[in-house]
């Protein structure tokens, strides 16, 4: 899948139909739309409230040829649809020359274009996987609709998974551009991260908890601070994995990889995933030994390794999975440094890496370090670890 | 009603691709209504292909051109690759 790069602060949307089609029922039309958004809330806390007057979020239109946006629709076949995403209005247009129709495989199938559309009103571009709603193509009427794992991914990606606790507000928590939101924080009772920062790898379990590895010890991360009773031992937490890890990522079937040397290890849970160790070269198949960092980077959902001054992007659904125009550059990643000791796509939807005792926040829709106040670098122990009494900064004179 | 053309000539390909954002406008000579660059031209196609799950063979074969022809989403495949592409 892959992203456009904006998304909605809210999770509780609103939509009208301010333009119905010539040849459908307007109640036809409603139960329709409404079944195409809920395609989008099935996996996540989206919810989409029509309205019929004032403003909304979303504003869906049938119209023909030239309708002022510059745009201009051609006519039954060719261009169906469009729509803008978030950052554009995330309106929905529809070319009211086809033959809408629901529920039978004449015309074009209103439920399943409309669904697809959406997808770009929500910050989802089109995705490569042929399977995708989010795939660019029609398809032709598909009497059994059921959401590709490619497009659950992707939007989960932005709004996260559904949970089933009531939510207290319209308000979406929106993503902190500063890491934790700075409450004092509580020092670790072994005070040893704080002292030597340096982390051998960091990564999101299945459940969205977060661990930093180092040495034989791990840490379970809160959002501002190491919780209370760790570190604990790695062949306590993940028995049968070693210590000293390189760099370890979770997939979005759910299972955690860990690579050290030339060998990996593949664990559902904590719980091994099979016979493991492997080696790296059988089952990722165009990545070296011996790595520094791997994450599934969100911007569009494939896995990156790190070594020396290199990546390699990984894609398991392609043949070969690595491409030929792979290693590139760690440069092409503007303010990224090579070297690295962890990366990690974090919760709040931000790229994070990690060298020495710093780290680097990295800004996917802009392919660049983020600026902000304090500048990136920053200190990994004040940041991630909660550590008292270190620096909040690298700027020199700005503690 | 209008019947949106099937996608047959390198000029119709040449619009797809420019529309749907696999070739930049800067690509195309209004005087000539030709291409100035070749190579853009080529990557052009084979970004398509590559999408779309083709076979890359850098030429507008029938394949390519009859997916080109499918009813298909107007918005851009490439997102964010006008005339000025991202640096990745």
């Amino acid at each position: 899948y892959a992203l456009q790069g904006s998304r909605w602060r809210v999770k509780n949307l609103t939509y009208k139909v301010s333009k119905y089609p010539k040849r459908l029922k307007r109640v036809d039309v409603d139960a329709e739309i409404g079944r195409a958004f809920a395609v989008w809330s099935e996996d996540t806390d989206l919810t989409f409230t029509k309205k019929t007057t004032g403003p909304v979020h979303i504003e869906i239109k049938f119209v023909e040829s030239e309708h002022g946006d510059g745009d201009a629709f051609d006519g039954q076949g060719g261009t169906l649809a469009h729509a803008f995403f978030p950052v554009f209005g995330g309106d929905a247009h529809f070319d009211d020359a086809e033959l809408w129709t629901i529920g039978s495989p004449r015309g074009t199938n209103l439920f399943q274009v409309a669904a697809h559309e959406f997808g770009h009103s929500l910050g989802l571009s089109h995705s490569d996987q042929s399977s995708a709603l989010m795939a660019p193509f029609y398809r032709g009427f598909e009497p059994v609709f059921r959401l590709d794992d490619d497009d659950k991914a992707a939007i989960q990606s932005l709004y996260g998974k559904k949970t089933s606790q009531p939510k207290p507000s319209n308000a979406y928590p929106v993503t902190s551009t500063l890491r934790p939101s700075y409450t004092p924080p509580k020092v670790p009772l072994d005070d040893s991260i704080c002292k030597d920062s340096k982390i051998d790898t960091l990564f999101n379990s299945a459940q969205g908890e977060t661990y930093a590895f180092k040495g034989d010890k791990f840490y379970k991360l809160t959002t501002d601070s190491v919780e209370e009773g760790y570190p604990q031992l790695i062949s306590k937490g993940w028995p049968g994995l070693p210590g000293n890890i390189d760099a370890a990522f979770t997939y979005k079937n759910g299972k955690t990889y860990f690579f050290k040397g030339t060998q990996y290890w593949r664990f559902q849970g904590r719980q091994m995933d099979g016979v493991y160790p492997k080696e790296i070269s059988e089952g990722f198949t165009g990545i070296p030994d011996h790595l520094d960092a791997a994450m599934v980077w969100g911007g569009n959902g494939k896995i990156y390794f790190f070594k020396g001054s290199k990546f390699w992007r990984f894609d398991p659904a392609k043949r070969p999975p690595v491409k030929a125009s792979y290693p590139k550059p760690i440069s092409n990643w503007e303010g990224v440094p090579n070297n690295l000791d962890a990366a990690l796509k974090y919760t709040n939807g931000y790229t994070y890496f990690f060298k020495g005792d710093k780290y680097y926040r990295f800004h996917d829709a802009r392919f660049a370090v983020d600026t902000a106040t304090p500048a990136f670098p920053r200190p990994t122990a004040h940041w991630w670890f909660g550590c008292k009494n270190t620096p909040s900064s690298t700027a020199v004179g700005d503690h | 009603a209008v019947q949106a053309a099937p996608v047959s000539t390198t000029t119709q390909a040449e619009m797809y691709l420019s529309q749907f954002g696999y070739l930049p406008a800067s690509a195309r000579n209004p005087a000539n209504s030709g291409l100035q660059d070749k190579s853009t031209w080529l990557n052009a196609i084979q970004e398509f292909q590559n999408f779309a799950g083709l076979n890359i063979t850098g030429e507008l074969d029938d394949e390519t051109l009859k997916l080109m022809s499918l009813p298909r989403c107007g918005v851009r495949d490439r997102v964010g690759t006008g005339d000025s592409r991202s640096k990745r």
